[in-house]
C-alpha cells in the first residue's frame, strides 16, 4: 500500500514529553 | 520557475507542498534509488524527500524544498508575510505532524493504536482547529492544508470538526484549488472515522 | 533592524538564534506574563518563544523570530542560499531537536533516564556530527550551532566527539563570535559527559 512509506517519516511522537521537560527546566530556572 | 526531480514516494503528504507548487510528477523509485552511492552522494544526510535541480542544486527537508520551487506570493511579499510563512511551516513540523500522524497511522495500519496517546493526539487536534477557526479567516497557509490533508480523510468526520465552521470552510476552499486538483484530484474527506487497522 | 519584545525564558537554546541576532536582553516573567489575557489576544497559540514587534507585528516560533528579526545575509541573498537556510533549520528541528534533548535532558534531571533510548540518541548525534564534519565546511548556519549548544555543554567529551573534527571546530569558531559571546558569554564545554541526574 503506498501509505506504506510514511512509516519511514521522521515524527516526534514524544513532543509533549520534551515540552513538558523543557517547561520544568525553565520553571526550575524561574525558582533559581 | 525551478525545474528539476523530485525523489518521494506516493500519498507522501510532505511532498505535496513541493508538488502543488511544480505540479509535475516525481521519477524515482523509493528505496532503491535513495540507497544508491550517487543518491548518497548529492544528499549526504540520505533523507527523502529530495530534490535536484536540473542546474545540479541539491537539498532535502520538504519545506526547503517547497520554498526552493516556490515564488514570491508563497514566499511572502514582506518580512512580516514571509516570517508568517516560517511562522506556520514550522508550526505545522512542530505542532501538526506529530498529534496528526498518532491520530492517522493507525487507521493505515502502518503504526500500533494506543488509546491514550491517540485520545491526547485528538485533544490536541481540537486545539489546532480551533487556533486556525480564528486565525485562517487572515491568510492560506499551503503548508497547514498539507499537512491537515491525512486527518481530513481519515479522522475529522464531521462530529469532530463542525466545531470549527472556518477552518472546515477555508480548508475545503484549498483542496478545490486548481494547483491543489493537479496533484490530489479529487480528495475524499472522511465521513466516519476510521478504525484501528490491525 | 527590528526592534521589539522577545518573550522567552533563560537559558532557552531555542531563543538564542534570535538573541544572537537582536543581542538585546529579554523583558519577560515566563510562566506569568504568557497566561494573561493580553498574551493570548497577542499570541493565540499561546506558545513561547513569542516576539512582539514594537510597530504591533507579532509572531511565534523560534524559527520565525530568528528570521524576521535577521538580514539578508542571515536569510540567503540567493534562491540558493535561502533554500539551504530553510533545509538547515527543518533539519535541526526534525532530526537535532529530538535525540539532542534525550541526551541532554536527563542530565538536566527533567526526565526520566532510558538507557536504551539514549544509547539510540547517541549513535542518532553521531551521525549528525559526521554529516555536519562533511558539509559544515561549505556554510555555516546559526540554527545548527545553537541546536548543539547544550550538546557540547553536556554530553560531547572529547571521547564522543573527537572523531569530527571538523564539525568541532566549526562549532568553537561559531560560539567564539562576538555576536554569540554576547548573549552567551563564555560558553563551558562538556569535559566529562554529565550523568543522569536523578
Amino acid at each position: 500500500m503506498a501509505t506504506n512509506f510514511l512509516v519511514h517519516e521522521k515524527i516526534c511522537f514524544d513532543k509533549l514529553k520534551y515540552e513538558d521537560a523543557e517547561r520544568r527546566f525553565y520553571e526550575q530556572m524561574k525558582g533559581g | 520557475m525551478v525545474a528539476g526531480t523530485l525523489y518521494t514516494y506516493p500519498e507522501n503528504w510532505r511532498s505535496f507542498k513541493a508538488l502543488i507548487t511544480l505540479s509535475t510528477a516525481p521519477h524515482f523509485q523509493f528505496g532503491q534509488t535513495n540507497c544508491t552511492p550517487e543518491f548518497l552522494h548529492k544528499f549526504p544526510a540520505s533523507k527523502v524527500l529530495a530534490f535536484e535541480g536540473d542546474d545540479g542544486f541539491y537539498v532535502f527537508q520538504s519545506s526547503a524544498i517547497a520554498y526552493y520551487v516556490s515564488n514570491e506570493e508563497l514566499w511572502g511579499r514582506t518580512s512580516e508575510a514571509a516570517a508568517q510563512v516560517v511562522q506556520w511551516v514550522s508550526f505545522a513540523d512542530s505542532d501538526i505532524v506529530p498529534p496528526a500522524s498518532t491520530c492517522v497511522f493507525p487507521t493505515l495500519g502502518i503504526m500500533h493504536h494506543d488509546e491514550q496517546a491517540t485520545e491526547n493526539a485528538k485533544e490536541e487536534v481540537r486545539q489546532i482547529l480551533h487556533l486556525l477557526d480564528a486565525h485562517s479567516k487572515m491568510g492560506t497557509f499551503l503548508v497547514v492544508a498539507c499537512t491537515l490533508l491525512w486527518l481530513y480523510k481519515q479522522v475529522l468526520e464531521s462530529s469532530f470538526c463542525q466545531a470549527f465552521p472556518n477552518t472546515n470552510c477555508w480548508f475545503l476552499t484549498c483542496i478545490n484549488q486548481p494547483q491543489f486538483w493537479a496533484v490530489l484530484g479529487k480528495v475524499k474527506l472522511c465521513e466516519k472515522m476510521a478504525q484501528f487497522d490491525a
